[in-house]
Parts: structure tokens; C-alpha cells; sequence
């Protein structure tokens, strides 16, 4: 990943900003994102995460914060720590009730603002969970940070490959610079006898990250432990580093 | 299923008019539309699909439609038919790469068209595949067919299931019949060892079910054979009706 120094209004990004997206929802983005950022900061990075899906901020529960954002002045948001990672949800300025449609539009100020606002302080990495899609949404957002790198999470499914390709030709036109694809749900393995099924068919990430001419940075099996560490809060880098998920994670 | 005989300008409803709905995307909300409309049709009964999923017409591809529907007059439209099932999907007219944010202010003109210009003949069901989620589309669907059943998708995830259960108060305030919940992914089983495994959790969709005041009509596990058949476009219930996913649509 070429590198370059962003400074913030309070603070620097050493490294870089990591765009993640999806063409479709239900994917994983979410969760790879959390896990992304707990595998940079469990080799010692310091991690920065901005959410910005309005479809579902799920990123708070993935991560297991519990705090909101605390104002020491008007300009200066202090986000909350978990797991040595800061991270500020569109979730904590929208209500969750009030309809999407109404969600988009607050999105670009809201952006602008966690740029100047948040005191971030020293960041190797910043990562940012896009809205799903291949809408004006992701699009915007994709705009307002020319220098990111962007990673595509899809599934092996044609359709899912399919629209996911949509947001490569759309980050080719943006001149982003594509870091490569993740497959998730890529196979089932059976815990009592190891037997795999390829439950949504095979190859889909590879013929994506070809497609895209990039590369399939890995693909992560459909695991109960992965949906079950997102509903509490502790993502599987934190507790497992040794697991073979988290390896893939940390690669 | 309280049945009511429906006039449309070019046929009638005999039974009843049923409408998908899902909380997020990728539940398998298409899936289940067209293995529902299948299996009523191979109990002997007449049906036609409405495919209004504007993030994704992706009911032609699963129930194998390749024609096009066919116009005999300015205001006669012919359906093409797919294993016994008339179809129409928005997806013919309009185009798959342009923007989301277009589709939508489309559909409610051309719902209003295909129950008026489409000659769908006797039917006995009307299926009606929404829009995923609880924003403004699939609500504006839902007021134009007062008299429809609502069965609402879902996966056993609770973030899945609390936003399905808005579905179900939106239904509420608009007198919709609520049919009951399909749940779907509801488990895995090895095919080798025959070990269970609640890959999403489990009781999800019987949790929902409870918080609408309805019923749990079924729970499919994930199964290749679904994914597989959808991608080639025929449905399980087509090929092997005495198959126990096919028990559970006919149900
Ligand atoms: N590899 C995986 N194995 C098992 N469950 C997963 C996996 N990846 C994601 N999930 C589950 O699937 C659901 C959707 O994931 P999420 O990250 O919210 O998707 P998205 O952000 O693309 O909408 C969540 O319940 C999550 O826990
Ligand atoms: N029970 C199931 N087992 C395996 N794959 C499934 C199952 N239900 C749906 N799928 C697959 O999951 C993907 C999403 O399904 P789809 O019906 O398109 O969801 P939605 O309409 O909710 O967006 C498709 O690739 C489909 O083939
Ligand atoms: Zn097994």
C-alpha cells in the first residue's frame, strides 16, 4: 500500500485511509471492517474508524463500544476508545428510527466534520465503512477522500460479484487507488468432520479481483464464532489472535 | 389465509394478492417469492409475480425467465410464462445500470400499470417481490394494495430481525394482513456427517414471529442446492417437489 501522510485539523494519518465497500448489503463490510481495524492494531498500528453506513450502523455493536462521543469545545469531538481503537459512528448524530431517505443528505456535513472536528490525534490507519452499494451515497463519500485506498468485500455469488465490479469502474473513474478484494463467506467448513461446501459457489472473489485488475487479499469461511463475537462485541482478532481467521485478518 | 376475489382491469385474483418483504438485503427475500410462487403453482394453482425490488431485479434470473413481455396494443401486456408463472419484472423497464436513486421515483407509476395494462388473465395468487428494508418504497407499494398478506423474510440475526419487526408495524398501521414469517439461513447441515450448526443464531425468526402477533411458517436451512438453483434458474421446487425444502414452500 503506497503510504502518505494526511494532516487533519487534530491530528495526522501516517499511513493512510482504507475505504471499505460492498456493491451489495448483507455481505460482511461491516464486520470485515471491525476486524480489519483490530488486526492493524493488534500488530501495534493506531487505528482510527469512521461509519459512515446509514442502511445500519452496525460498526458500534461489532466493536463493542458502549460510550458516545464526548464535546470539549465546539470544535473538538473526542471519540471513544475500544480495543486501543477510536471510532465515530454516524449512528451517535442520526437517529436509528428516522428513515434513510433523511440519513443521506446529513452524511456529507457530517463527514466534513469528523475531519475537522474529531480530535484523532496520531493515526497510522483510519478506516471508514461506507454505505453499501454503487448509489450516489458511497459515491459522495468516495469524492470528499481522493487519496484513499479502497477494499471491495463481496461474496462468491455472480450477482454480488457483479454489482461489486459497479464500485470498481467507479473508483477507477475517481482515480482511488484499489488496495484489492476480500471474499467472505466463501465456504462452509464442518467442525465434526471437516467436510467444505462452497454454499455460494466458488471463485466469485477471484474472477472480481481480476476483473478489477487486482488482487484477492483472502477469502474468509462463513463461521459461527465470526457471527457470534459481532453480536457481542468482541471481535475475534481481540481474544483469538491465533485463530486462522485472524491471520487472515492480519495479512 | 382469508381469501379475497380481486377484479383487474384485464383478469382477476381469485385468492388473494401476497407481498415479500425483508428487513436488509441479501436475506434471501427473491428466493423465497419465487419458490413460493412455484410451489403454489405446482399445487395446481394459478399465480403471476410483481418484481418491484428495485436494488435488484432478480426474479427473472431465479424462476429462469428469458423472455421479454410482449405488447399487443397500447394498453395490453403480455406476460411472458416460466414453469406455469406469469411474470413481470420492473427490471424490463427499466435500465439495470442506471442509478437506485432513479428507480424508485418510477415504481409508482408502473405498479399502477401493471395491475391496469398487464393481461395476467385468472390467476389464483399474485406474488409481489417489495423492495428490501423499511424506507419509503416498499411503504408506498404497500398503500397502493390495501387488501394484500404481508410474509416478511428474515435471517436469525437479531440486527436482521429488529429491522424486519419495523416491517411489521408499518403493516400494522396500515391494516395489511399479516401472513407470517419465513426464516431463512436458519441453520447448516453437513451433508457428510449430518452435524447441525446455527451459523446466524438460532430463534431469530421465531422471536420476530411473536413480536407481529403472527405466525412462523417455516424455517430453510442454507443449503447449495438453493444458491445453485437460483443462479441457474430453476428452482428447487420445479425439479424436486418431493425434496424437504420443497415440503416447506408447499406448506
Ligand atoms: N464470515 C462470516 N461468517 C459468519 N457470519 C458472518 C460472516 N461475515 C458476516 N457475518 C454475519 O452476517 C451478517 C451481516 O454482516 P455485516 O457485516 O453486518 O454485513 P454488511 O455490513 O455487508 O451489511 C452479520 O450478522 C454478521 O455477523
Ligand atoms: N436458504 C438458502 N441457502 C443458500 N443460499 C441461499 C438461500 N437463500 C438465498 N440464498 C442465496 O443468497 C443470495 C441472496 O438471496 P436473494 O434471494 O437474492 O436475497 P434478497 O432478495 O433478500 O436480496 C442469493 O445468492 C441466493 O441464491
Ligand atoms: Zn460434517
Amino acid at each position: 500500500m503506497k503510504e502518505k501522510k494526511i494532516k487533519l485539523e487534530q491530528g495526522t494519518i501516517n499511513k493512510g485511509i482504507i475505504a471499505v465497500a460492498s456493491g451489495k448489503g448483507g455481505v460482511g463490510k461491516s464486520t470485515v471492517t471491525v476486524n480489519l481495524a483490530t488486526a492493524l492494531a493488534a500488530s501495534g498500528y493506531q487505528v482510527g474508524i469512521i461509519d459512515t453506513d446509514v442502511r445500519g450502523f452496525s460498526v458500534p455493536r461489532i466493536l463493542g463500544t458502549k460510550e458516545q462521543p464526548k464535546a470539549r469545545g465546539e470544535h473538538e469531538i473526542i471519540p471513544p476508545k475500544t480495543h486501543g481503537i477510536k471510532m465515530i459512528s454516524m449512528g451517535s448524530f442520526v437517529d436509528e428510527n428516522s428513515p434513510i431517505i433523511w440519513r443521506s443528505p446529513l452524511l456529507g456535513g457530517a463527514l466534513e466534520q469528523f475531519f475537522k472536528d474529531v480530535n484523532w490525534g496520531e493515526l497510522d490507519y483510519l478506516v471508514l465503512d461506507l454505505p453499501p452499494g454503487t448509489g450516489d451515497m458511497p459515491l459522495n463519500i468516495m469524492q470528499k477522500i481522493p487519496h484513499a485506498h479502497l477494499l471491495v468485500v463481496t461474496t462468491p455469488q455472480i450477482t454480488a460479484t457483479k454489482v461489486a465490479g459497479r464500485i470498481g469502474s467507479m473508483a477507477e473513474k475517481m482515480d482511488l487507488n484499489l488496495l484489492g478484494v476480500v471474499e467472505n463467506m466463501a465456504y462452509y467448513q464442518c467442525k465434526e468432520c471437516g467436510n467444505r461446501d462452497y454454499i455460494f459457489g466458488e471463485g466469485g472473489g477471484l474472477e472480481l479481483a481480476k476483473f478489477m485488475k487486482t488482487e484477492l487479499l483472502g477469502s474468509l469461511p462463513l463461521l459461527s464464532e465470526i457471527r457470534r463475537r459481532s453480536d457481542s462485541g468482541s471481535p475475534i482478532v481481540v481474544d483469538e489472535p491465533e485463530a486462522e481467521i485472524s491471520k487472515l485478518f492480519m495479512d
